[in-house]
């Protein structure tokens, strides 16, 4: 019960949270409880899926430095079977407060530990860098999901990524695993896109998703509803995809 | 002489280093010297710009640890009168190891006091977080200039960008001025696109840039060949609105 994924790319806009937001609709809209922890300190998780957060209100922030329990800081999402530990702006102080203390990296994998068993899946959204709040994601995850733009400086960035992730197994968490690259905003009339898709299937073939998600301007509108894709526009190719997308994550789990 | 532009917004992939480095080639086409300064630890303005570094060639990351002067880690691009100070990887050590400095945050001032006056505009490409590196960088800047992806995440950074320059202001550097916000990835048959367009001419009209960025594949595809939009493609619109926003930067430096 419970796997752990981290969806990590320290390339900004690459499509990290919208696949955050939108696999977890997609398989909580299939009966699988799914929970998303927020660790983006501009928490674009949170309020793509219309929660903000009140005052007083524990965050993952207060979770990561041991004032309050994951458990209570679980918040329900407007979608059955989909639950959130929000993130906020607080998040950033976490990347210098913790830096210090003992055990730094593990402080998320000893907080998820206690309640993930109470889902079929944990998504972490990862913000785009590799500083100590990707580091404790991929320090707490069994897996790895990588949204891949498929544009040049997508491409350059992988193979620092691959490396930090290396570093991670070796000395922090020997079962992560790559769950896989997944190709986002694909636009097949493109050069760019196929391009980049030919590099990655020369180089990457095993670890790559069958399903790609295209570039689809409803998957952008979405958020401003603070809706998933599955709620706000079912008919939408970008639905479609990521309901593709789930249909291979559940193969995988089962 | 020596205006230093922060280019800034802790949102990833709004376009950054496309304006970092097209805008700085299209002001030395223009006769200005410009020094470009890659804070990203991606190094995506390094090379995008064609730059790779050598061994033993000090980074942006050896002066702010104080290992190399700024002078000697300047590198002339192919682009006559334009410069940059590379990045690499290794800035993401940096974030840890300033931590526990005295005055951390000014290192990145102090560097570039001594070489800004070589120059009519130094351009600093900052990274997608609000960490120590880009805390140095508006902290040596004259002033912030906010490429602005014309979506919902993006609007909805806004608000936390613009405390960080306000707190930047109060307490590390008073001099720091809004040089103007840059509507990027714009695409005039997108209601998204004309949805945040209507409301940051509503919040923010004065901080506006006149020129807008339209999305253009051939900026993306200019950075797999290492040159700026002027050298690929110079009549592609994405470089006659580089072209445009030169323009307007050099009516307000002369
Ligand atoms: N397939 C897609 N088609 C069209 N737009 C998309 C697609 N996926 C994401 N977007 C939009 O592109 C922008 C970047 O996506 P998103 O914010 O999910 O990336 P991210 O990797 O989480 O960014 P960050 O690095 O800032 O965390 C957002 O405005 C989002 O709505
Ligand atoms: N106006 C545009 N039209 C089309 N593509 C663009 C445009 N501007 C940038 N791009 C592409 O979009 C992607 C994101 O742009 P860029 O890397 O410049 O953003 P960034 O803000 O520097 O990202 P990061 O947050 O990772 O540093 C890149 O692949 C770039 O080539
Ligand atoms: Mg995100
Ligand atoms: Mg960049």
């Amino acid at each position: 019960m419970g796997k752990i994924i981290a969806i990590a790319n320290q390339k900004g806009g690459v499509g990290k949270t919208t696949t955050a937001i939108n696999l977890s609709s997609a398989l909580a809209f299939a009966e699988a409880k799914v929970l998303v922890v927020d660790m983006d300190p501009q928490g674009n998780a949170t309020s793509g899926l219309g929660v903000s957060l009140e005052e007083g209100q524990p965050s993952i922030y207060d979770v990561l430095i041991g004032r309050a329990e994951a458990k209570d800081s679980i918040i329900h999402t407007s979608v059955e079977n989909l639950d959130i530990i929000p993130g906020n702006i607080n998040l950033s102080a976490a990347e210098i407060e913790l830096v210090t203390e003992i055990s730094r990296e593990t402080k998320l994998k000893k907080a998820l530990a206690k309640i993930s068993d109470d889902y079929t899946l944990v998504i972490i959204d990862c913000p785009p860098s590799l500083g100590l709040l990707t580091v404790n994601s991929l320090t707490a995850a069994n897996s790895v999901l990588i949204p891949l733009q498929c544009e040049y400086y997508a491409m350059e960035g992988l193979g620092q990524l691959l490396n930090t992730i290396g570093l991670i197994r070796e000395s922090l968490n020997e079962e992560l695993e790559m769950e896989g690259i997944l190709l986002t905003m694909h636009n097949p009339s493109n050069n760019l896109s196929k391009e980049v898709q030919k590099q990655v299937e020369e180089y990457f073939s095993e670890s790559l998703f069958k399903t790609i998600i295209p570039r689809n301007v409803k998957l952008a509108e979405a958020p401003s509803f603070g809706q998933s894709i599955i709620e706000y526009d079912l008919k939408s190719k970008g639905a479609a995809s990521y309901i593709d997308l789930a249909k291979e994550m559940l193969e995988r789990i089962s």
